[in-house]
């Protein structure tokens, strides 16, 4: 039996926010640590996966593991009939064929209750562990949404080039050309401010920005987003939760 | 002129 209980509803709704427009149908795996999933976009050049472990609960217990396979556009309809602040509970038993959404406000002691039917999925599941990558980079994830969105009026391609010293962002389509370089800093007053780059190798990718459009949706979960690239392989873009991520793998555009 | 590759070229179904 599932029993998961978040102090805030807004917690899980962002986190569904966060990749309810890339990919639809989602198996999400419950066990001791937490719930996780993954899930490709119907392009296949797009991974999200996710894990949300115990501590992001104030309560959780799943004593067996139970998989519940969502349409997440039927989830979100539910997720906005709760307000942020209340409590929410997942429950489903062993054997699932529907899950329970249980939102309760403390304050007013309204309780409302949402029956949810689950689908029976059958998705590939990618082994995504084991990655080596030539460069890390992180920093606030307004900047980067930002980098994107104001990119993406130019090119529906972003090139990104690494360096020791820099992180480019260049974008080249038929009504001109953008770059933007961030330079590494280390912010005292503000760690989130912060800029930083690990680098083994320089690297040079070049990215769909509809799909780093949809990635950056990611950016209200975490000040910071983590970015490691490797050539010719796809990158991987990273946000952090209290317990657990939300983490994209986007294959890169290749010259043919 | 690039063109899209897709994540199955680079990861193996488990």
């Amino acid at each position: 039996m599932l029993e998961g209980k978040f102090e805030e509803a807004s917690l899980f709704k962002r986190i569904i926010d966060s990749f309810k427009d890339c990919v639809q149908l989602v198996n999400f795996n419950c066990n001791e640590h937490g719930i996780a999933a993954q899930a490709v976009d119907d392009s296949r050049v797009l991974l999200v996966s996710l894990s949300i472990g115990t501590e992001s609960f104030q309560e959780f217990r799943c004593d067996r593991g139970v998989t519940l396979g969502v349409d997440l556009s039927s989830l979100s309809k539910i997720l906005r009939c709760g307000n942020n602040n209340d409590n929410l509970t997942l429950i489903a038993d062993d054997t699932p064929d529907s899950v329970l959404l249980l939102f309760e406000d403390t304050k007013k002691d309204r309780i409302s209750e949402y029956s949810l039917k689950l689908m029976d999925i059958d998705a590939d599941f990618l082994d995504i562990e084991g990655m080596e990558y030539d460069t890390v980079i992180t920093m606030p994830s307004a900047e980067f949404a930002k980098v994107v969105r104001d990119l993406n009026q130019l090119s529906d391609s972003l090139n990104i080039l690494v360096t020791k010293d820099t992180v480019k962002f260049v974008a080249e389509g038929d009504i001109g050309s953008g770059s933007v370089i961030v330079k590494p800093h280390t912010d005292m007053d503000k760690p989130q401010e912060s800029v930083k780059v690990e680098l083994d190798k320089p690297v040079d990718l070049t990215f769909g920005s509809k799909y780093l459009l949809d990635i950056i949706k990611g950016a209200g979960l975490s000040d910071q987003i983590t970015i490691k690239l490797s050539a010719e392989t796809p990158a991987l873009f990273e946000f952090s939760l209290q317990s657990g991520y939300l983490q994209f793998f986007l294959a890169p555009k290749f010259n043919e | 002129n690039k063109d899209q590759s897709k994540l199955l070229q680079y990861y193996v179904k488990v």
